[in-house]
């Protein structure tokens, strides 16, 4: 995926990102639709930029206890700081920001095993 | 490098011989068993060349150290598959050995029989998933196997310093390695 087309419309309430939809529609380009956040600055409210932070839970970057999280469309504290920590964690320039390279890398296709301590499950012992 | 929590590895002595085996249940057919089976070997033989350890393929999947299969959507262990790109694979820590691809990617072994923009290389996945078995986690070295992305029709299959010097903490030297069969470019990248 390539961001050289980059539209500034953010990204509309009418549309549903989710990563384990398995309707057709959405499965052309997972996650393809954060790009619509680039640029998007922290206090601001953006619809649909729950799901990043979802994204950001699951492979890490997030501590928090999932079920205890909420997940609002706030660009937030929470999420600028698992935005610095993605950047370093990748090897990005760290801006704390949703610059084309960090969205670029976001959306491309990953292995499912997180980037920090790895998940339980993962590490599960044969039994 | 980096590895898991608690750095577990297969902790018979050395050197190791793992097994593996394909689910007959959990399968695609957009590719060949025989393309499936060379591309998953030579995925084997990258890591084999640097460590003491060697892959033999079995036929008894359930006494397989390593389980291999493609499975779609929610297939039992809490992470589900999401259809078209987005996660492609995932693999368990030492001592595991669950390997799942998700059959819903147009998986590729020639990217010039098969165009789609969407083809993702198999090889260069089963290489990188073939680490986290051994017990690498991922690392922040964009040209390293071990890094936690791949383009579609990108090809990485090549271990770089990174994931030798991690592969090598955890299992030693493969006697036959010798760090002069590396191509310039990865050692000066890595010694940087």
């Amino acid at each position: 995926p390539c961001l050289s087309t980059r539209t500034k419309t953010f990204f509309s309430p009418s549309k549903t990102i989710n990563p384990t939809n398995h309707d057709h529609k959405f499965q052309t380009y997972t996650w393809h639709e954060f790009k619509f956040f680039v640029d998007a600055s922290k206090g601001n409210k953006i619809n649909g930029i729950s799901e990043l932070k979802k994204y950001f839970h699951r492979f890490g970057y997030m501590k928090m206890d999932y079920n205890s999280l909420n997940f609002t469309d706030l660009f937030d504290d929470h999420l600028e700081h698992a935005l610095i920590k993605y950047q370093e964690k990748l090897g990005l320039l760290v801006t704390g920001k949703l610059d084309e390279n960090t969205v670029s890398q976001i959306i491309s296709p990953r292995c499912g095993v997180s980037d920090s301590t790895p998940k339980l499950f993962m590490h599960a012992k044969r039994n | 490098y980096a590895f898991f929590t608690g750095k577990p590895r297969w902790s018979r002595s050395i050197p190791i011989t793992l097994t593996y085996a394909f689910s007959k249940e959990y399968v695609i057919n957009s590719l060949s068993m025989l393309e499936i089976k060379d591309a998953f070997q030579r995925a084997f033989n990258h890591w084999a060349s640097v460590i003491p350890v060697t892959f033999m393929e079995s036929n008894d999947y359930g006494f397989a150290d390593i389980k291999i299969g493609f499975y779609k959507g929610d297939h039992g262990d809490g992470e589900s598959f999401d259809g078209v790109l987005g996660v492609l694979a995932h693999a368990f820590s030492p001592e595991t050995g669950r390997f799942h691809l998700d059959a819903a990617e147009t998986w590729a072994v020639d990217f010039e029989r098969e165009k789609s923009d969407v083809a993702i290389d198999l090889e260069s996945v089963a290489t990188h998933e073939i680490g986290h078995l051994l017990g690498l986690a991922h690392t922040s070295v964009q040209e390293a196997v071990m890094f936690p992305s791949l383009k579609p029709r990108e090809k990485k299959v090549d271990l770089k310093m990174d994931d030798i010097k991690g592969i090598q903490a955890l299992y030693g030297s493969n006697p036959n390695f010798s760090y002069k069969a590396l191509s310039e470019s990865d050692t000066s990248t890595n010694n940087g």
